[in-house]
């Protein structure tokens, strides 16, 4: 792939952790659905607030992406606090 | 090697893009 040489240290580490969340949770692939469903909006959200340039203000703030997450990987400590090295501001 | 489908291409996106974001606001 294009990607492969001079893979940033963000698009290894996005892959590593997708495919944790992928196997720690190979018999609930609900709550990978919604993980991914968060991950969506909150994509959405952000290119609405740029495309709106500043006359926009996104729906979905970091804190919420966190607290969402947080309550979808319960008990998962470490998937939580791995994904607050993801989020901007956190 | 990894099993991915184009959903999870685009979660990888997304948190790539997500942790560029942080970096660049951080330094």
């Amino acid at each position: 792939t294009p990607l492969q040489n001079n893979q940033p240290v963000e698009f290894n580490h996005a892959i590593n952790y997708v495919n944790k969340i992928k196997n720690r949770f190979q018999g609930q692939p609900e709550v990978y659905k919604s993980f991914l469903e968060i991950l969506h909006t909150y994509q959405k959200e952000q290119r609405n607030a740029k495309e709106a340039g500043g006359n926009y203000t996104p729906t979905l703030t970091e804190q919420q992406v966190y607290a969402q997450v947080a309550q979808l990987f319960k008990n998962q400590e470490d998937l939580l606090s791995e994904f607050g090295q993801f989020l901007p501001d956190a | 090697s990894y099993d991915f489908t184009p959903l999870d291409s685009s979660a990888v996106y997304v948190l790539s893009s997500m942790a560029r974001q942080r970096r660049a606001s951080q330094s």
